[in-house]
């Protein structure tokens, strides 16, 4: 998922629909819009009231071609609705040359169209998995609806997680809330700004990202560290040991780690069955003792990394890895062999860290990316928050 | 009614990249149109491949413009500067 950059302050959002569609009762509109509301309220605190008249936070418009804001919708198909991030208003407007229908697979669906263009009023960007909500292309209609986790883990890192009791009007299964659990804190410790080599670096399946160092893990913010960490690993992942060589959630919601011969398997902080298991029967055709492991945005594949050698593992093809693997780590040009950890983060791009450095790959390119200032980068300052540590490595890379 | 023309053409192409934040506005001016050069056209071209998942091949073939032509939410997909991604 992306986000533009700004959001609400306030999580009771009022709306009014002063422009309706020609072809549509507005009673039903009025249904429709409120389910498409509610797709957002369903996972957190957000809520969404109707006014017909005065001031609201969002404003919604059944109009065609130009339209005053500058961004003339286009005729029927193409440019479908548009709408306005937090900060430019909220408002969505829907281009009425389209034929909105309602739980049919002609025209086009007003439910889904509305229900993405307000993850844009809500500071959601577009999200480059095909599958979610937050995907720019319209998919056609869709009779049982399912908000993607890539949009739940965008907006819940806009607005939380759910907390309270608003049921939102529409018919969602109950989602099935995991029991919140908060081990006991480890007073922070300045030791990560001195050595941030880390053993490795995983998003959970809920968009939370996680370095795990020795017997501790410190769970990361969008350029530090939370408050309250480092914590003990075993304290949130009870059975897990310390000295974790490479982690990963692959998108069944799993996450893996490994060590040594053995993996485990847990979901959220649940072992998810008897493990360790041995590598060699889990994974067949991937070496003992990693270095690091990562699922590439690339091709959604699993990618495990050790010396100067890379696998590709493909769960779902016999066998899960080609007779051409391991191949020479140096195909990722500029990502050196030994590495400590591989990522997949949040922001779509991929991170390799070795030692106390890391590097951003630009995946189209398929090369370590060119930016000022250069990579490798100090994994201290960009990934830890650390304060007196440079920013960057002082040497061009070759 | 009025039918939005499918992609089928160069400056189509261009003028959609614009619309969507992989060229620089003055794109959508046909006055500056194919004014791009190579690098940026084809930067612009694999941006667009690598986001709707397809091939990254740079060129502006069938596949591209075909999905250049579905119906979509008029919203910019690079929202401001690159460095709208995290600070990493």
């Amino acid at each position: 998922y992306a986000l533009q950059g700004s959001r609400w302050r306030v999580k009771n959002l009022t709306y009014k629909i002063s422009k309706y569609p020609k072809r549509l009762k507005r009673v039903d509109v009025d249904a429709e819009i409120a389910r498409a509301f509610a797709v957002w309220s369903e996972d957190t605190d957000l809520t969404f009231t109707r006014k017909t008249s005065g001031p609201v936070h969002i404003e919604i418009k059944f109009v065609e071609s130009e339209h005053g804001d500058g961004d003339a919708f286009d005729g029927q198909g193409g440019t479908l609705a548009h709408a306005f991030f937090p900060v430019f208003g909220g408002d969505a407007h829907f281009d009425d040359a389209e034929l909105w229908t309602i739980g049919s697979p002609r025209g086009t669906n007003l439910f889904q169209v509305a229900a993405h263009e307000f993850g844009h009023s809500l500071g959601l960007s577009h999200s480059d998995q095909s599958s979610a909500l937050m995907a720019p292309f319209y998919r056609g209609f869709e009779p049982v609806f399912k908000l993607d986790e890539d949009d739940k883990a965008a907006i819940q890192s806009l607005y939380g997680r759910k907390t309270n009791q608003y049921t939102p009007t529409n018919v969602y299964p109950p989602s099935t809330q995991r029991p919140s659990y908060t081990p006991p804190k480890v007073p922070l410790d300045g030791s990560v700004c001195k050595d941030s080599k880390v053993d490795t670096i995983f998003n959970s399946e809920n968009g939370d990202t996680f370095a795990f160092k020795g017997d501790k893990y410190y769970k990361l913010t969008t350029d530090s560290v939370e408050e309250g960490y480092p914590k003990l690993i075993s304290k949130n992942w009870p059975g897990l040991p310390a000295n974790i060589d490479a982690a990963f959630t692959y998108k069944n919601g799993k996450t893996y780690f490994f060590k040594g011969t053995q993996y485990w398997r847990y979901h959220g902080s649940q072992m998810d069955g008897a493990y360790p298991k041995e590598i060699s029967e889990g994974f067949t055709g991937i070496p003992d003792h990693l270095d690091a492991a990562m699922v590439w945005g690339g091709n959604g594949k699993i990618y495990f990394f050790k010396g100067s050698k890379f696998w590709r593992f493909d769960p779902a093809k016999k066998p899960p890895v080609k007779a051409s693997y391991p191949k020479p780590i140096s195909n990722w040009e500029g990502v050196p062999n030994n590495l400590d950890a591989a990522l997949r983060y949040t922001n779509g791009y991929t991170y390799f860290f070795k030692g106390d450095k890391y590097y951003r790959f630009h995946d189209a390119r398929f090369a370590v990316d060119t930016a000022t200032p250069p990579f490798p980068r100090p994994t201290a300052h960009w990934w830890f928050g650390c304060k007196n540590t440079p920013s960057s490595t002082g040497f061009r890379r070759r | 009614a009025v039918q939005s023309a499918p992609v089928s053409t160069t400056s189509q192409a261009e003028i959609y990249l614009s619309q969507f934040g992989y060229l620089p506005a003055s794109a959508r001016n046909p006055a500056s149109s194919g004014l791009q050069d190579k690098h940026t056209w084809v930067s612009a071209i694999e941006e667009f491949q690598n986001f709707a998942g397809l091939n990254v091949t740079g060129e502006l073939d069938e596949e591209t413009m075909k999905l250049m032509s579905l119906p979509r939410c008029g919203v910019r997909d690079r929202v401001g500067s690159s460095d709208t991604r995290s600070k990493r």
